[in-house]
């Protein structure tokens, strides 16, 4: 099963 | 003091209902050029970006940077109070404790004000770069709902692959499977019909149905949307809204285990 990435681990905070 | 007018409410409705099932607050940041709104769901998975441009206002007005906290819910409720016709004005003094939402009639016959208490927000903010996508998809938005919620029928996720043959969407579950295809179709009769397939490299990914589902429900904001896609990237899914503004949500996909 294909598990659900965070979006945080494409873009950093600012 | 900001004052925001929109002879057409209903648009500011669509908007409301176009991330309300998404988020339960957002800071909304209003300027001299406009209101933005930067926010992410509760699981992280997903971002709602969302722009209104000050010029697409029917009046606006912005004498210093505001930094709004509004819960999504109790503005949806406000706004189902708007009549159709409704213009709404979006008011808020400098440092402001609340908001005011004042809807007129038409025949400026009615004037109904209501008042809602601003949230004290902590936010995450993300630096999303100016990013080129190897393939870019413009595709009537009531058949990018209907794809969505025919394939959520058989599974949890939906995989979109394309090729030079155009653009697959697939689902499978315990059920069975199903797929649809798209080809280029720029010969539609009319423009909003039309599907554009800009296609730099092949790729697939897969996205959760749960948040497609929420980012259709933008839908009735146009006739058109965009759908942007790198390999191991986020997807974007566009939406504009008249000559005002954009919605953009931004998802994360889903990697193999």
């Amino acid at each position: 099963t294909p598990i659900q990435n965070d979006l945080r681990e494409f873009y950093a905070l600012v | 003091m900001f004052e925001a007018r929109l002879v057409q409410s209903a648009i500011l409705k669509k908007v409301l209902d176009a991330v309300k099932d998404l988020l339960t607050e957002a800071t909304f940041e209003c300027s001299d050029s406009g209101i933005q709104v930067q926010a992410m769901d509760s699981a992280h998975v997903s971002l709602v970006s969302l722009n209104l441009r000050s010029d697409g206002f029917d009046k606006y007005r912005c004498d210093r940077n505001l930094s709004m906290g509004m819960s999504i819910s109790c503005m949806s409720k406000i706004l189902r109070c708007a009549g159709a016709e409704d213009t709404v004005t979006l008011r808020a003094w400098d440092n402001p404790e609340s908001i005011t939402f004042i809807f007129e009639s038409p025949n400026k016959d009615k004037l109904a004000e209501y008042e809602m208490k601003l949230i004290n927000m902590d936010q995450e903010h993300l630096g999303i770069p100016e990013t080129s996508y190897s393939c870019v998809i413009k595709m009537p938005s009531g058949e990018f709902s209907r794809i969505c919620r025919d394939l959520s029928q058989f599974g949890e996720s939906i995989t979109f692959a394309c090729s030079k043959e155009g653009i697959k969407f697939s689902a499978s579950g315990d059920y069975g499977s199903a797929n649809i295809k798209l080809v280029q179709n720029t010969d539609a009769d009319k423009e909003e019909e039309a599907v554009v397939i800009d296609m730099q490299e092949p790729l697939k990914l897969t996205f959760a149905c749960r948040y497609l589902n929420c980012f259709v429900k933008a839908g009735p904001l146009c006739n058109q949307v965009q759908l942007s896609m790198s390999d191991d990237v986020p997807l974007v899914c566009e939406y504009k809204i008249g000559d005002i503004g954009h919605i953009k949500y931004y998802l994360a996909p889903k990697i193999d285990d």
